[in-house]
């Protein structure tokens, strides 16, 4: 048996969950908590797989995932592939407090967010912009397409369906990176 | 990507999580991060748990819900966790993943799967018993 209160979060991500702590000492519920700890990772960039200035796509944007649940009343707001907010786990927690949708994405989230006063700015930043160029100059690779022309693994797109699909059975790729994961 | 679950001391669970996902994505990819049940679930009932790894193959096991399926059935967290992560590698052994959970006890456990260039998993934890936020780690199976 363990003891309450409990913070526990993936990686060695220490300010997160001190983040939280302090946000249940003060006095806030564990909603708030979730929202502060996963707040200080995005705005301190966590190991560059949270928040902005990470993980560009391949047009070179960084996008943005995020999610926040109640355990109490199974109330959920989540956001995906967000574009130009920086605060994506606000944005979820708005979607939770002030809607009774639970997923909202993409160019829509990005205008239910600026309607809950959060500023829409780049997200990019010398990093990611770095990170795109190399990949661009390794002709795309890696990336997550298959069947498809020209050989996507030689050559970047655009690309579209061959006429007679070979069907190469691959369901899974190695993951192209170590620390390119959700 | 970080995934998180706070149990108040008042029993209230929350889970969440935010990430950037992986690079070079095909843009309007969205990963498991914010899917409900897949990134992170939350039960006042048993008990909470969050997901963290190749999110194309995470979301479609729903990792957490089953995690705290397999806790409100009486598994204990880490039993919980890893077998999640069986389930997953019977079909993808290579995958790249890791899961924490936690129930309304307290008690805590993680699992990850083991691959040569990810043996350990490492994780965060605080509670009254310890003085700081404090990491620990697991051997992935």
């Amino acid at each position: 048996f363990g003891q309450l209160p409990l913070i526990l979060n993936t990686w060695p991500f220490k300010n997160a969950t001190m983040a939280a702590w302090k946000m249940l000492a003060a006095g806030g519920s564990a909603l708030d908590a979730v929202e502060s700890g996963c707040a200080t990772c995005e705005q301190q960039q966590c190991d560059g797989s949270v928040g902005f200035g990470g993980s560009p796509d391949e047009s070179g944007e960084t996008t943005l995932d995020a999610m926040i649940m109640d355990g109490t009343t199974m109330n959920v707001g989540a956001v995906g592939d967000l574009r130009r907010i920086k605060n994506a786990i606000g944005v979820a927690r708005k979607v939770l407090e002030h809607t009774t949708h639970t997923l909202l994405a993409g160019e829509a989230a990005t205008k239910f967010a600026e309607s809950m006063g959060f500023i829409n700015e780049d997200l990019s930043t010398n990093v990611s912009q770095a990170l795109h160029s190399d990949w661009l100059a390794r002709n795309c690779q890696p990336n997550y397409w298959k069947n498809v022309i020209p050989d996507s693994s030689k050559y970047c797109g655009p690309y579209k369906p061959p006429t007679i699909l070979k069907r190469d059975g691959i369901a899974y790729k190695d993951p192209a990176h170590s620390y390119s994961h959700d | 990507t970080i995934g998180m679950v706070v149990i108040h001391k008042m029993g209230n669970i929350a889970a969440g999580t935010s990430t950037n996902g992986i690079k070079f994505k095909i843009p309007g990819r969205i990963g498991d991060s914010p899917i409900p049940g897949s990134g992170a679930y939350a039960d006042d009932m048993v008990g909470a748990a969050a997901a963290t790894g190749d999110g194309d193959i995470l979301m479609r096991f729903v990792p957490s819900y089953q995690a705290v399926e397999y806790m409100r059935r009486g598994e204990n967290p880490t039993t919980a966790c890893e077998k999640v992560i069986s389930r997953i590698q019977k079909y993808f052994p290579k995958f790249f993943g890791a899961v924490i959970c936690a129930n309304v006890t307290g008690s805590y456990g993680a699992a990850c799967n083991k691959l040569s260039t990810f043996t350990q998993f490492q994780f965060m934890v605080y509670n009254p018993l310890k003085s700081e936020p404090t990491e620990e780690k697991v051997d992935c199976i």
